[in-house]
């Protein structure tokens, strides 16, 4: 899905 | 990474900075509340848990998250230290910084229970911090409204604080548009962060830029 947790953002 | 995004981040760290060099340079805790202080450190611990996974994105990601986790812990070692070296600024502090944090400790920490990616400790963890972080700022907000007074050094932190999660919204519509991907919890959180420093951000306009457009010749 494209709502997702984005691991590279602070 | 997308301008807006670096700039956004570059702000976060400015804000940080300044605070710190406010607090040595004036040498005085005036204007700060260390009850949002304390709430920020709660955020980037609560948010950095991945840290302890050693599944590191890069190199800058890490020296940032560590850098946030250190620097919040630094400030409050400050703020805590001007007990016994300025007495009667950190009483002032205490009598001003009334806001009640419980309210926003609950109300968060419910929403990161019912609103998460995953339900799993990290995942709950990392909601939390999110929620948290855009209503940390309401201690500090709440205190600056009732002294009426303010110190422009406190005032530029708040700001360049506000512009880092008002940055982060253009950059989650680029990385929509580029990468198809959003994370949803992330930008209703950053909106709301937006909102709660919108009424700020207008009075920033109206006091700071404003005068200082009156100023030039």
């Amino acid at each position: 899905s494209k709502n997702k947790r984005v691991h590279d953002e602070l | 990474m997308n301008p807006f995004r670096i700039l956004g981040d570059l702000s976060h760290l400015a804000s940080i900075l300044v605070l710190i060099f406010n607090i040595k340079s004036t040498n005085t805790i005036e204007g700060i509340s260390i009850k949002t202080q304390v709430l920020y450190v709660l955020v980037f611990l609560t948010r950095y848990l991945d840290l302890f996974s050693f599944r590191l994105v890069s190199f800058y990601n890490t020296i940032m998250k560590l850098f946030f986790i250190s620097s919040s812990i630094y400030v409050v070692v400050l703020l805590q230290r001007s007990k016994t070296t300025q007495a009667v600024a950190y009483k002032t502090m205490l009598l001003t910084d009334t806001f009640k944090v419980q309210y926003i400790l609950l109300g968060t920490l419910i929403a990161a229970f019912v609103i998460n990616h995953k339900f799993t400790f990290v995942e709950i963890a990392w909601s939390f911090s999110v929620w948290l972080e855009s209503v940390a700022i309401l201690p500090q907000l709440f205190m600056l409204s009732k002294s009426g007074k303010s110190k422009s050094l406190t005032v530029h932190y708040i700001f360049a604080l506000g512009l880092y999660r008002t940055l982060y919204i253009p950059n989650w519509i680029w990385r929509y548009h580029t990468e198809g991907v959003i994370d949803k919890i992330a930008l209703a959180a950053g909106i709301i962060q937006t909102l709660v420093y919108s009424d700020f951000f207008y009075l920033y306009y109206k006091k700071v830029i404003k005068r200082s457009a009156l100023n030039l010749p």
